[in-house]
């Protein structure tokens, strides 16, 4: 039985250009899977972007050194398809019962598509919007799951005028995406735009009824010496039966020291 | 009063909205800003047990009671900031990010942060054409103090500016600008160094996601009220 919670996938990635890899993401998560960080496939920087993982592995300069920037590709002039990745790990888990399994991508830039042990599942745009994907039927028996994402950049990357500017020529606001990585006075153009998968990739397993984005908000009177604290939630029910639910709330204060009020 | 159990049938398929009986706290440790006390943080934990099976999920959040004001001051034309009733000076530093291959840890958000609040500053403001900042950037906020302004995804530069004039109407897409910003909300709501969501940096949104966001985000009518009475 799979302890209930949420287990950060942050070890063990490895990152291959799209356009250096022959296999589809149903062959990557079952008959092909990536052996290592052998060419095309490298360790890769997850949570990160394309461009941290090629500057861990050295396949491009640093660009906060000296004038190393202007020697990385830009995207305007590679195309998109230069900076379209694909990232690869695996996991293990073995569910019992009643549980159920979700994957949940924090944020991802731009766009994705999943395949875990051969399924495709699909992140659509947007760089600030968490995924969370139920994956309890699809996992494989044995426990050890085999998942491979391919990341595409922003869809509107844009051109670096050769006077810069605050924005590059702007196109990156058409997306919903930060705007800083066309270059501004500040910083120079960011080649890969952001793209990635940029923060954290989770498991999370939970019995049948799972709690979803819990709102606190507290209230006061008599000059903050009373005060009221309310507490909303959602609640999924993935069973096909009625779940007769205890849901518990509790509050606690580290007093000073290790003393615990309940 | 600090510990509540309710009842609630889920039926199969479901998805329901649920609000515990408002808990009772008299005298609670406050969150303060830095410089104006301490910033006391309970641990709200959230479990559910379904009969016959044991526990199906848990939920665990690190909760400041505290209320934040701001208004224009018509004398300055400022904006007037107060914490627990008190009106605070706000020192304040800009924020971008920490590193752009976006290599975001917490232990780069805890030393950042703590720099912030040892300058002795009390707010930090997170730039639009930046990142709407991760939970980890905010939890170091409470930590330490720092109140924290939040822009959404505008900047004066690129969105209805210039010679030629770009993007005059913001992104292409609006609902899913609006999808990725109810996200962004219901990700952060609950930090209490959060202090004000603003729509852009130097440039107000298209009215319609403008006009979306501060319908989205005005304090829910339980909450205007000014006495215990209309809230029971």
């Amino acid at each position: 039985m799979a302890e209930i919670g949420k287990t950060l996938l942050e070890s063990g990635w490895l990152a291959a250009r799209s356009t250096e890899v022959e296999l589809t993401g149903s062959q990557l998560t079952t008959t092909h899977p990536p052996t290592g960080p052998s060419s095309p496939w490298m360790e890769a920087v997850v949570p990160g972007t394309v461009l941290a993982t090629l500057v861990k592995n050295k396949v491009v300069a640093d660009p906060f050194y000296g004038l190393e920037n202007e020697m990385i590709i830009d995207i305007a002039d590679s195309g998109r398809e230069y900076y379209k990745f694909w990232f690869f790990t695996k996991f293990q888990c073995k569910l019992s019962g009643a549980q159920h399994l979700d994957l949940n991508f924090r944020a991802i830039n731009y766009s994705a598509e999943v395949y875990l042990n051969g399924h495709k599942m699909v992140l659509p745009k947007g760089m600030f919007r968490r995924h969370s994907l139920e994956v309890t039927d699809i996992l494989n028996p044995d426990g050890e799951n085999l998942l491979a994402v391919l990341v595409h950049p922003p869809d509107h990357p844009g051109r670096i005028p050769p006077e810069g500017g605050q924005g590059g020529d702007h196109e990156i606001g058409k997306d919903v995406a930060t705007q800083y990585v066309e270059g501004w006075d500040w910083i120079a153009p960011v080649r890969d735009r952001n793209t990635g998968i940029w923060d954290e990739v989770s498991i999370s397993v939970t019995g049948p009824v799972k709690i979803i984005d819990p709102h606190l908000v507290s209230s006061f009177f008599d000059q903050y010496t009373r005060a009221y604290l309310h507490a909303t939630t959602e609640l999924e029910n993935r069973s096909a039966w009625v779940a007769d639910c205890s849901l518990n709330i509790q509050v606690a204060t580290e007093l000073e020291g290790s003393v615990c009020l309940i | 009063e600090h510990l509540q159990t309710q009842h609630v049938s889920v039926p199969p398929g479901a998805r329901i909205q649920y609000t515990f009986p408002k808990l009772s706290f008299y005298k609670p440790n406050l969150w303060w800003p830095n410089g104006l006390g301490k910033q006391s943080l309970y641990n709200v934990s959230i479990t559910v047990d379904v009969k016959g099976y044991g526990e199906s999920d848990t939920w665990g959040h690190l909760f400041g009671f505290r209320k934040i004001e701001s208004h224009i001051d018509r004398a300055t034309g400022g904006r007037l900031f107060k914490v627990n009733g008190q009106p605070i000076f706000i020192r304040g530093g800009n924020w971008i990010l920490s590193d752009c291959l976006l290599r975001l840890s917490k232990e780069r958000y805890k030393t950042d942060i703590k720099f912030h609040a040892d300058m002795n500053l009390n707010m930090i403001r997170c730039w639009g054409g930046g990142l709407a900042e991760r939970p980890e950037f905010y939890h170091y906020c409470d930590v330490y103090g720092l109140l924290v302004w939040q822009e959404f995804w505008i900047t004066g530069d690129v969105d209805g500016r210039g010679i030629p004039i770009s993007n005059p109407d913001g992104p292409l897409d609006h609902d899913l600008f609006m999808l990725c910003a109810r996200d962004t909300v219901k990700l952060l709501r609950n930090y209490p160094s959060l202090a004000l969501w603003v729509g852009g940096n130097e440039q107000v949104p298209p009215d319609d996601i403008n006009t979306a966001l501060k319908n989205d985000l005005k304090l829910h009518p339980l909450f205007e009220s000014h006495s215990e009475n209309a809230l029971s």
